[in-house]
């Protein structure tokens, strides 16, 4: 048998809570 | 307020629901306080810490980056559906901290502190080399072209005469030589027709301000003038809660007593001459 070695589960995309999202432009 | 150990704020993220209501609020606050210039809407929200008030409620701190519109401030349409200033234009902006309080579901601002800038000629001309930037509201050039744009709107209007209320914007353009400006008028108890001193109208005590746009462009012997403008019906103000609690007189004006009417208008209306 072989094995698929284990492979590191990628954490999820890191959430930056601030700034928000730009609505319009950025001056 | 003597620090409170162990006080820890709440964090919430910039784009959260609860986040934009307040952000929103602060907006408001803005748009229903500033007395001058454009109507301003929200950009980003850089920063949120939610801190408990005590006994209820809580406090929003909030750091927002606003656009200028151009709308002008006094004109009655939301701030919804206001164009923002693009940068070609000369883009203005505000940075502003604001302390909103949220108590039983209802957002009151605390306290608001608002800086505008334009945007910088460098960014300006990479986007539009040859655009007009923003000249100072004193320049000879723009006092003149002001002047003269609204002296030709006072001689071809046959009703109330126009005073000055503020210059709101103005660019000199190289080619062809001219000066764009905008500026905000009010009615005068004078007829335009029969003006001989200007210095002896008073403003009506039921305001009408208008909001105009005029192109000054010289030329070999002379100049022409094009205005135009847009009068704002007179609009209701509503007391707006401060933060002690005490109804403030009315933001725009104390004067505007007229009630709301039954069959609300157009937001604004294009009255008057084009010169």
């Amino acid at each position: 048998n072989v094995a698929q070695p284990s492979v590191p589960v990628a954490a999820g995309p890191v959430v930056r809570p601030c700034p928000g999202r730009i609505r319009h432009f950025k001056i | 307020a003597p620090h409170i150990p162990g006080l820890v704020y709440r964090e919430l993220d910039c784009d959260d629901p609860e986040t934009e209501q307040a952000a929103l609020v602060a907006v408001d606050y803005i748009n229903n306080h500033v007395l001058q210039g454009y109507k301003h809407t929200l950009n980003q929200i850089d920063k949120v810490k939610v801190w408990p008030r005590r006994p209820m409620g809580e406090v929003f701190e909030l750091e927002i980056d606003t656009l200028e519109t151009t709308c002008y401030i006094r004109d009655p349409t939301p701030v919804a559906n206001c164009t923002v200033r693009q940068l070609m234009e000369h883009a203005v902006e505000g940075d502003c901290d604001f302390q909103v309080l949220k108590q039983d579901g209802q957002f009151t601002v605390l306290f608001a502190k608002c800086d505008s800038s334009p945007d910088s000629a460098e960014d300006v001309r990479k986007v539009c080399p040859q655009c007009p930037l923003l000249a100072p509201l004193n320049d000879t050039k723009v006092v003149h072209a002001v002047e003269v744009a609204l002296t030709a709107f006072n001689t071809q209007s046959n009703g109330s005469y126009f005073q000055l209320v503020e210059v709101s914007r103005a660019q000199l353009v190289p080619l062809p030589p001219s000066t764009y400006v905008e500026f905000a008028v009010a009615a005068t108890d004078c007829v335009a027709a029969e003006v001989t001193d200007p210095a002896k109208c008073n403003l009506l005590a039921e305001k009408q301000y208008g909001f105009c746009k005029a192109t000054l462009t010289e030329k070999v012997g002379g100049e022409d003038v094009a205005v135009t403008c847009t009068m704002f019906q007179t609009q209701p103000v509503l007391p707006q809660p401060q933060p002690d609690g005490t109804e403030a007189s009315p933001v725009a004006d104390s004067a505007v007593t007229a009630p709301p009417p039954a069959d609300p208008p157009a937001a604004a209306l294009v009255v008057g001459p084009v010169v």
